[in-house]
């Protein structure tokens, strides 16, 4: 799903 | 990564420091809410989950790493250094913070990317990181007088989410799927909460005058 891979921020 | 995120963190990284500088350097934490410091600990604790599962980078992993462990050691010296613990003002820091904590995990059940523990944990850590800051505005009503460090402690605990605004702005144009509503109003909001202390510490730092919150 797309929200995983904007887990990239703090 | 982009400018307004790595100001973010550094502005975040920033208001650590002062914090631990003011309880180092007076071994006080008058003026700090301990139920502040065990919301941004929970807060850390429940976003940064993945720290072991997902490696996104060096840097990614060393600040979640600060961030878990600088957050703990704060609520452990308020809550047990000898010397800190003396002056915390635990008559004026009543603000019923595990209603926070109980709404917050409430609205993260229905409100969440996916039904998953992660994602509900992620979307938790992001509603509590929003209030978080009230039972600290709130002591600071009581307190009256707020010394210098800690009002730039919470000056640039708001700023940080301020600039994460910025830095969501600025995916959202540049990133063709970037959508993270939950992380965006929530952001707002908690920037929002902060409102009525920046109009004050801007009026303060104008007239050079001591910071003061109306009660």
């Amino acid at each position: 799903n797309d929200s995983a891979d904007f887990k990239d921020e703090l | 990564m982009n400018i307004f995120r790595l100001a973010g963190d550094m502005t975040h990284l920033l208001s650590i420091i002062v914090l631990l500088l003011k309880i180092y350097a007076t071994k006080s934490c008058s003026g700090i809410s301990l139920k502040t410091q065990e919301l941004y600990a929970l807060v850390f604790l429940a976003r940064y989950l993945d720290l072991f599962t997902d490696f996104i980078s060096v840097y990614n992993t060393i600040m979640k790493v600060v961030f878990i462990a600088s957050s703990l050691a704060i609520v452990w010296c308020m809550r047990l250094h000898p010397l800190v613990k003396r002056s915390y003002d635990k008559e004026l820091d009543t603000f019923r913070h595990y209603f926070l904590i109980g709404g917050t995990f409430v609205l993260a059940l229905v409100l969440n990317e996916k039904f998953t523990l992660q994602e509900i944990l992620w979307a938790f850590s992001i509603y509590l990181e929003a209030v978080a800051i009230l039972p600290q505005l709130v002591l600071l009503q009581r307190s009256g007088n707020v010394d210098n460090l800690t009002g730039q402690y919470v000056f640039f605990l708001g700023a940080y989410r301020a600039f994460y605004i910025l830095n969501w702005i600025y995916r959202y144009l540049t990133e063709p799927r970037f959508t993270r509503w939950i992380a965006c109003v929530s952001g707002i909001v908690q920037t929002g909460i902060y409102a009525d202390f920046f109009y004050y510490y801007f009026i303060s730092w104008k007239n050079n005058s001591k910071l003061k919150l109306p009660a």
